[in-house]
């Protein structure tokens, strides 16, 4: 059977694309 | 050839997990190339069978990956607030912070996750915790948009107001 893998858990950046506070 | 241990967490197969942890405890808490453990794996695809059954052979809930990530964020950032529950339960510290300065309570914000909010808010998340960025869990709220979390970080701090 053709396995279909999971990606690999990440977490994103959290201030990606907001205003430098 | 057979999946490995955290590709068969991620996708909940209980029964070819026991098999192959029978094959030596060593495998419980084998971290892959980014150091992610398979109940990080389990956490991070909201398996909580699969979290329950690893914890319950040992499986350690402490453990963080290369960039300090925490199987409580990875629960944190997809709102598994069911698991993340357990997780608390099991003793983590709810204020874990990684490499950008991220909590499971900046990821719950960033993923919108009202009722996983109020959870890590009420098993006292600090909401003076900042990304690396400078941005506090209300800052990131009002900067999405997302008012649901806005108004339920609000209510838990009038919570505490009332409280003193």
């Amino acid at each position: 059977s053709q396995l279909s893998l999971y990606t690999s858990p990440s977490l994103p950046n959290i201030s990606l694309g907001l205003p430098a506070t | 050839d057979t999946l490995s241990i955290h590709q068969l967490a991620a996708q909940g197969d209980l029964v070819q997990l026991m098999s192959h942890l029978q094959q030596g405890s060593s495998l419980l808490n084998v971290p892959d190339d980014r150091g992610f453990t398979p109940l990080m794996w389990a956490a991070a695809f909201g398996e909580i069978a699969v979290v329950k059954f690893l914890l319950q052979m040992g499986a350690d809930p402490h453990t963080l990956a290369k960039e300090r990530e925490s199987t409580l964020s990875l629960a944190s950032i997809q709102g598994y607030t069911d698991i993340v529950l357990l997780l608390l339960d099991h003793g983590v510290d709810v204020n874990i912070y990684d490499w950008n300065g991220g909590t499971p309570l900046l990821y719950a914000v960033h993923g919108n996750h009202v009722k996983c909010v109020e959870a890590l808010l009420a098993k006292g998340a600090d909401l003076t915790m900042e990304a690396d960025s400078g941005y506090s869990p209300m800052d990131l709220a009002v900067a999405l948009g997302f008012k649901k979390v806005q108004q339920a970080i609000e209510n838990h701090v009038l919570k505490l107001l009332q409280n003193n």
